[in-house]
């Protein structure tokens, strides 16, 4: 008969403790100090507005949001934080003027694409890559 | 958009003046991999009619930007992954004919010199407009396209075969020539302008002038007129310098 398995205790771990699960710990959108926590927010480029629509045929302008907002301990799970960014904000709690906190910029961009007429009036399409933010984290 | 981004701690905010506008508006265009905005040219009323390439090229742009998933797809198979078409309008055309042969072709001569050197090009694309015959009747058309690799005085000029497409005289529509092993001798050189040449024989081998088969060159309406249309692979972005 096999004997019971001896129950091994609990391997010790040394992650974080989860910021949803310490006591007190904020985690709707406002950061400590009433700040937004980072996040990407809108940004509308218009090549109307530049004056370009004589010599861009399409698109008019094109939605390129930017990443702005708090990156404060405890980074909560929605800013996709990097490890480094969650070692760097402890760090900062306790040298904050050696150590910044870490930045809110983007995780994820994609591409848009411009079709515009060149000098001698041939017609051009052309994909640019990294010119829209999908997603935004601390880094 | 949403909220604007609030000026850091202790910044006015202020409108841009004239001269920082027109630096943030070429900081913007080399974003964008254009060198300078083109000059406009007012385009003479009749420019302002929907021309051949532009048409063309806008379906490419709803298809690219992913629009065109709606009507099954790109208008083209080339379009796969090139993130940089150009379409080519400024060309000249030759009408040529060998009289005691009677051999007859149409040439066209591109201006290559805005080809960006050292993209790798995917795919090009020769796009003619063919109206249905009124002198061939019944008959089965071959298309054969050349490229002039070289011109000689004392003799017929050397030819690179391209492609080959078979229809009949009364179709209708625009016919689509691969020209893409055309592509390599661009990089060699690079300000040598491109010579396409274009014959029609009937199925018994007699040379047809390509007016009377149907093909619609540069007289043709601006919704009409041929052009070329080259697919590149641009290379990894290059990191741009700090300003």
């Amino acid at each position: 008969a096999a004997r019971p398995l001896k129950r091994r205790p609990p391997k010790k771990t040394n992650e974080l403790p989860h910021p949803h699960k310490l006591p007190g710990i904020f985690d709707d959108v406002h950061g400590s100090d009433g700040q937004h926590v980072c996040r990407r927010h809108k940004l509308y480029v218009s090549f109307q507005d530049l004056g370009w629509l004589d010599w861009v045929i399409a698109p008019q302008g094109y939605s390129a949001y930017y990443c702005d907002g708090e990156c404060s301990f405890p980074l909560d799970s929605c800013m996709n934080a990097t490890n480094h960014a969650i070692l760097q904000s402890l760090v900062h709690l306790m040298k904050p003027d050696a150590v910044p906190k870490a930045c809110c910029a983007p995780t994820k961009l994609s591409a848009t694409s411009v079709l515009y007429y060149d000098s001698s009036n041939n017609v051009i399409l052309r994909k640019h890559r990294n010119m829209v933010v999908r997603a935004c984290g601390c880094h | 958009g949403g909220p604007g981004p609030r000026p850091p701690r202790g910044c006015l905010q202020r409108r841009l003046g004239p001269r920082e506008r027109r630096d943030m508006q070429r900081e913007i265009l080399a974003v964008l991999g254009l060198p300078g905005r083109p000059r406009p040219r007012a385009p003479p009323a009749a420019a302002r009619l929907p021309a051949s390439a532009p048409l063309f090229m806008l379906d490419l742009y709803h298809a690219m930007a992913g629009d065109g998933d709606e009507d099954g797809g790109p208008p083209t198979r080339s379009l796969g992954r090139a993130d940089l078409v150009m379409s080519f309008v400024n060309m000249v055309e030759h009408n040529q004919a060998l009289g005691h042969q009677e051999l007859h072709w149409k040439e066209f001569r591109f201006d290559l010199t805005q080809i960006p050197v050292g993209e790798e090009v995917t795919a090009a694309e020769f796009r003619i407009y063919k109206l249905p015959s009124t002198h061939l009747l019944n008959r089965t058309l071959h298309i054969s396209m050349f490229e002039v690799v070289r011109e000689q005085s004392n003799r017929e000029s050397d030819l690179f075969f391209l492609d080959l497409q078979t229809l009949r005289a009364e179709d209708e529509g625009w016919l689509v020539l691969d020209v893409t092993a055309a592509s390599d001798h661009w990089s060699l050189n690079p300000n040598k302008d491109l010579g396409l040449r274009l014959y029609v024989e009937t199925e018994d081998g007699r040379s047809v002038d390509p007016g009377l088969a149907g093909l619609l060159g540069r007289q043709a309406p601006r919704s009409k007129q041929p052009f070329m249309v080259t697919f590149f692979r641009v290379g990894p972005s290059p990191v741009r310098a700090p300003r």
